[in-house]
């Protein structure tokens, strides 16, 4: 059940445009019924190389060109996907790289390749095909040779001699459970394709790579979005749903000794989240305090332990998360630091009692009463972000105005509307529309209370239920 | 909800993350507009992309296709004033509003709900054994007086908190449950006048358990509303 797309790999979004005039793509073919469909068009043509795919009108262009070809240019697009085969786009090769189609046209010693179709300084029988894809200078391996492709050189007294492309498995390893591995292998460990992340067949799964943007779900590549032990893909094997792929670590193997340190946490892998001991930031991955219940108090279990509940986060396999003792930790990108619990019902839980670390900054000021009559010159949200100016329209078109509010100076934090939680500004930041600012009340020990005793008041259209349960029930039952 | 039994609270709504699982609870203030606590968050700027609220239904797995289920994307998260531990979600479109999904009311500004009000806590999440987490559980708690409230909590109950009152047979709010509502029936209609916010302990027997007092903060809901 593999996919016609698994040939190539997807830039979303994207066009590639020829800037030589005298070239011109495929013509546009309406109505085709997916990419899929475009893709098992192109396959088998040499002459096609990419196409573009329509999600609007449906429609697919085939390109005799990629992103690598000369006078390209990829540019952004509302409606097209440029899908180019991975043959001509990877700078890794697959087995032997018998299929390499890639532009490397320097020898492992560095010297420059001979193009193919001349015959000095270096004579030979190959003669540039589309199918045998002898181009320019390029790397290339006819003859199917064990040192991956090769070419004759420029160099009069080195006939010819291998580019040194590492396959697709040596160019990329993995640091600690592989979640920043944006690698081009696309096999599992047995050998079984991997099946596309944006694909829902042979097996459906949660990871649409549009939602988890961050974790570079591209193709069908081997990645590790779930906090695996390793990088890991759904195969095409209806019989089996997913399994590991065999990238090796960057890390030397490591001893009972030095496991030990590093587990303990000394040892930071590049991109690591930065530490933190009271508090947690993000999703906590890089919590490493010593909380051990959960929010409600329950007992965590202990890591390396297999009771009450039966799990796979054993702290070897997770050395760079410090699986210490029973403390909360996010090996797998949850929502918060958790553990497994030593209730026997309750198999994991958040320990949502660690407090967040803030991410405000410290005041520069102080207001009274509500911080209507504040009239100091703090221009920044309590997160930091610039103010925008009161009479300013971008980002944000502001009801407030020095127009009716003269108090409205600069980009000032100021009340304008009374809002009892303090001076507030627009923003910026054109995702915040307007946040409280960087100050602190003056005198917050002795405000008189904010809370009103008890007045009757109406409710329209909120609040109703329909408490006639019999439907519920059954459908429960 | 521990102490509870399966009920229905239309208001009440499940926060997905990106798997499609239930990590936080939420009550629905507004066809666009989730109000829930901060903490279930990791970020006030993270985009949300691939985050859902899950309303009409009464299971915790619904099935595929059910007909009362809503899905709806959040759209964009606004965080609450510093001491409010809220947040407000914005859905990228309107729930439709039927037997299953309701609006709650929101409170008058600063209004003090009497003590000995009937209020009701709701949510998916832990039971401790009392029940299962499969459907929405319902369970009933009195309001107590912060100053009451202080008695057991030593003063630590701030004004901009409440208190329900803590029994002998453990009730209340746990794992899962976080940013669900407490609902207190008040003038003929259900009012969102607490949040449940991530506690030490979760009902524990004769203490009384915390919520963030909504009233408090109903200016800033009313303005992210209007301006947003």
């Amino acid at each position: 059940q593999r996919s016609p797309l698994n040939d190539f790999q997807l830039l979303r979004g994207t066009q590639l445009q020829n800037l030589l005039h005298a070239v011109v793509p495929g013509p546009w073919q309406e109505d085709v019924a997916n990419a899929e469909e475009c893709a098992r068009l192109c396959g088998p043509l040499l002459d096609c190389r990419a196409f573009h795919y329509n999600r609007s009108s449906h429609g697919c262009q085939l390109l005799p060109w990629t992103q690598n070809s000369p006078n390209t240019q990829i540019h952004h697009s509302g409606c097209c996907d440029l899908f180019q085969k991975k043959d001509y786009i990877r700078t890794c090769i697959m087995d032997k790289g018998v299929g390499y189609r890639g532009t490397v046209a320097t020898t492992a010693g560095g010297l420059t390749c001979q193009s193919w179709n001349h015959r000095f300084p270096n004579d030979h029988r190959y003669t540039p095909t589309l199918q045998n894809g002898l181009e320019e200078n390029f790397c290339r391996n006819p003859d199917g040779d064990s040192g991956g492709p090769w070419c004759y050189t420029t160099n009069p007294s080195v006939r010819f001699q291998s580019c040194g492309i590492k396959s697709c498995q040596e160019a990329a390893c993995v640091w600690c459970n592989g979640e920043d591995y944006r690698g081009s292998v696309d096999h599992t460990e047995s050998g079984r394709e991997c099946q596309r992340w944006d694909l829902q067949y042979p097996h459906q799964h949660p990871f649409h790579p549009g939602k988890f943007m961050e974790r570079g779900l591209d193709d069908n590549y081997c990645r590790n979005p779930d906090g695996s032990e390793r990088p890991w893909c759904y195969t095409t094997d209806p019989q089996l749903e997913r399994e590991f792929c065999a990238i090796p670590s960057c890390a030397p193997p490591l001893t009972k000794q030095f496991q030990s340190r590093f587990i303990s946490g000394s040892k930071a892998p590049p991109d690591q989240v930065a530490t933190t001991f009271n508090c947690f930031r993000g999703k906590g991955e890089g919590y490493r305090g010593t909380a051990n219940t959960t929010t409600a108090g329950v007992p965590c279990q202990r890591w390396d332990s297999q009771s009450p509940h039966q799990h796979g986060f054993s702290p070897e396999k997770y050395a760079c998360k410090d699986l210490r003792e029973n403390f909360c930790r996010n090996p797998d990108g949850s929502e918060a630091p958790w553990c497994f619990t030593t209730r026997p019902g309750m198999r994991v839980a958040f320990c949502y009692q660690i407090p967040r670390c803030t991410d405000e900054i410290l005041p520069e000021d102080c207001y009274q009463g509500s911080g209507k009559q504040y009239r100091g010159s703090v221009n920044k949200t309590r997160k930091g972000i610039p103010c925008q100016h009161w009479s300013a329209e971008t980002p944000h078109k502001p009801q407030f105005t020095p127009a009716s509010a003269p108090q409205l100076e600069k980009n000032f934090c100021r009340n304008p509307d009374g809002d009892s939680h303090g001076p507030w500004c627009y923003t910026t930041d054109p995702g915040t529309l307007f946040d409280y600012c960087a100050l602190k009340h003056c005198n917050k020990d002795q405000l008189p209370s904010i809370l009103k005793p008890p007045v009757p008041v109406q409710f329209e259209k909120c609040g109703k239920r329909v408490d006639r349960m019999d439907r519920w029930r059954s459908m429960m039952r | 909800v521990v102490g509870g039994q399966p009920g229905n609270s239309p208001w009440t709504v499940s926060l997905r993350n990106r798997k499609g699982e239930h990590f936080c609870g939420g009550s629905l203030v507004k066809e666009k507009w989730v109000l829930t606590a901060r903490q279930c968050f990791s970020s006030c700027h993270e985009p949300l992309t691939g985050y859902e609220v899950w309303s009409g239904t009464l299971f915790q797995n619904p099935q595929p296709g059910e007909p009362d289920l809503q899905r709806v994307p959040i759209a964009k998260m606004v965080c609450g004033p510093s001491s409010s531990q809220l947040v407000l979600l914005k859905l990228a479109r309107s729930v439709t509003l039927n037997q299953r999904v309701a609006l709650i009311c929101l409170p008058p500004e600063r209004y003090v709900v009497p003590p000995r009000t009937k209020c009701e806590i709701a949510g998916w999440g832990e039971g401790k054994g009392s029940s299962g987490a499969s459907v929405l559980h319902v369970a009933s708690m009195n309001v107590i007086s912060n100053q009451e409230c202080n008695v057991k909590h030593r003063g630590r109950v701030h004004e901009n908190e409440m208190c329900t009152e803590g029994l002998l047979v453990p009730t209340g709010a746990c794992e899962g449950d976080y940013g669900g509502p407490l609902a207190c029936f008040t003038h003929d209609c259900w009012v969102l006048q607490g949040i449940i916010i991530p506690n030490r302990v979760c009902a524990r027997p004769r203490w009384p358990a915390i919520f963030m007092r909504v009233s408090v903060f109903v200016d800033w809901i009313q303005k992210v509303m209007q301006l947003e």
